[in-house]
């Protein structure tokens, strides 16, 4: 059995250092890694802003990315992200990774015309996400 | 067993209707957001821009509201955090019908008074009167070096179906306020909370006649820099109301979590407090919990 192992010895060695830091890569800098992106709208695109007088512009933000393993622990995501990734990875791949999800949102003040002629100032709870986590 | 099997039937026919009777209470009549709850931007958000045409509101009050939202938000819509009002809601409605009683009297700066009908029916049920102002815009092309004071009779009238006056003679109450005149658009905010707040949570329609008169307050010889009082009004005021939503939607600076104090409770909000210990004691296990850790 001596041969196969000759022959891989004789195999010309790809200097380690690339292999590694592909091999690591991997874990430290996960490809499009769960988070923040912007999506900034004008009401005019929506042709809203006939009643929408403020803000002119508008940018709820979203959630998007992997939620690898390692990463698990970097959003304060709850344990069972790492446990369901585990699942996903040993036990049955049919178990869906965590999601990439907003875990906190700012107010966003809207200054309106009401159909009667009234103008409106308000202030909406939850319309702009400031954070991510895995769930 | 006659007896018993006539209330067992009655038993069954009682239980059919119990069954029968939440979904016919819950399901809305006209498929629409039985609640009312939701203000316009969730509807819109929900169901798509649609909608009936809108009445376009009074420049100079849309010009008015443009500079409360600058002084409250950013201009990415931000809620300043460093605003100390509790209200986050501010509605402003202009005179859906004015007459005009009595001519106003530029040389005095008596302003002409007029009759004042205005639809509440945008103040949502959830939606609790902090405070209510009358807004003039005056126009004045003459600045005064002196202060001016201003008397302001208000009368509020019964809702239409009795038609007589509220007992009593006119409110009426004067205020001093230093006028510095030069800009083109120039507002005069009356406070009338004391006597709109029993008024806004019942009625939808509110039947009013203001009466106001301003003087200079040294009377001395007009110099020619001081023509006449020329104080042109330019319309007839709007009434904004200052209201705090209590809807889970509506945003609430004074939430426990975020630190800042709950505002003084109504007499009739203290029951609902008490029914929603939850926030109380949230907050505290949240303190007691991060005392632990």
């Amino acid at each position: 059995g001596q041969e196969p192992v000759i022959s891989e010895l004789r195999k010309p060695l790809v200097p380690a250092s690339r292999n590694l830091s592909e091999y690591f890569k991997q874990f430290l800098f996960p490809q499009n890694e769960c988070e923040l992106h912007d999506f900034r709208l004008s009401f005019s695109q929506l042709k809203w802003d006939n009643w929408i007088v403020a803000p002119r512009r508008y940018n709820p933000r979203y959630c998007k990315g992997d939620c690898p393993r390692a990463a698990g622990h970097r959003y304060g995501s709850a344990a069972h992200a790492l446990v369901q990734n585990i699942i996903h990875e040993t036990l049955d791949p049919s178990v869906p990774r965590p999601s990439c999800v907003p875990a906190s949102y700012s107010p966003l003040s809207v200054l309106t015309v009401e159909p009667d002629g009234s103008v409106a100032y308000k202030e909406y709870e939850d319309m702009i996400a400031t954070r991510c986590t895995c769930r | 067993s006659q007896a018993s099997r006539g209330e067992a039937q009655i038993a069954a026919s009682a239980e059919l209707e119990f069954e029968a009777e939440p979904w016919s209470s819950l399901q809305p009549v006209d498929g629409k957001d039985p609640s009312g709850l939701l203000p316009p931007l969730f509807k819109v958000l929900s169901d798509g821009p649609g909608g009936a045409p809108r009445l376009q509101p009074d420049s100079r009050a849309l010009l008015y509201m443009k500079k409360l939202y600058k002084a409250y938000a950013t201009k990415e819509g931000i809620p300043k955090s460093s605003r100390s009002h509790l209200y986050n809601t501010v509605r402003l409605f202009s005179p859906c019908a004015q007459h005009k009683q009595a001519p106003g009297h530029q040389a005095t700066g008596i302003l002409p008074s007029a009759d004042l009908l205005f639809n509440l029916d945008r103040v949502t049920a959830v939606e609790h009167l902090l405070k209510s102002v009358l807004l003039y815009t005056i126009n004045n092309s003459v600045s005064f070096s002196s202060a001016v004071k201003c008397a302001c009779d208000l009368l509020i009238k019964e809702p239409k179906s009795s038609g007589k006056n509220l007992p009593g003679a006119p409110h009426s109450f004067t205020f001093n306020s230093q006028f510095e005149f030069g800009k083109k658009h120039k507002w005069i905010e009356v406070d009338v909370t004391p006597l709109l707040q029993p008024l806004v949570a019942s009625n939808k329609k509110i039947d009013m006649s203001v009466n106001f008169t301003c003087t200079r307050e040294q009377q001395r010889q007009p110099s020619a820099r001081d023509s006449p009082f020329h104080m042109a009004l330019l319309a007839p005021p709007s009434l904004i109301l200052y209201l705090n939503d209590t809807s889970a939607q509506a945003h609430h600076s004074w939430h426990p979590l975020h630190g800042a104090r709950r505002p003084a409770q109504g007499p009739d909000q203290k029951s609902k407090l008490a029914a929603y210990p939850v926030g109380e004691e949230a907050a505290e296990d949240a303190r007691i919990s991060r005392r632990r850790r």
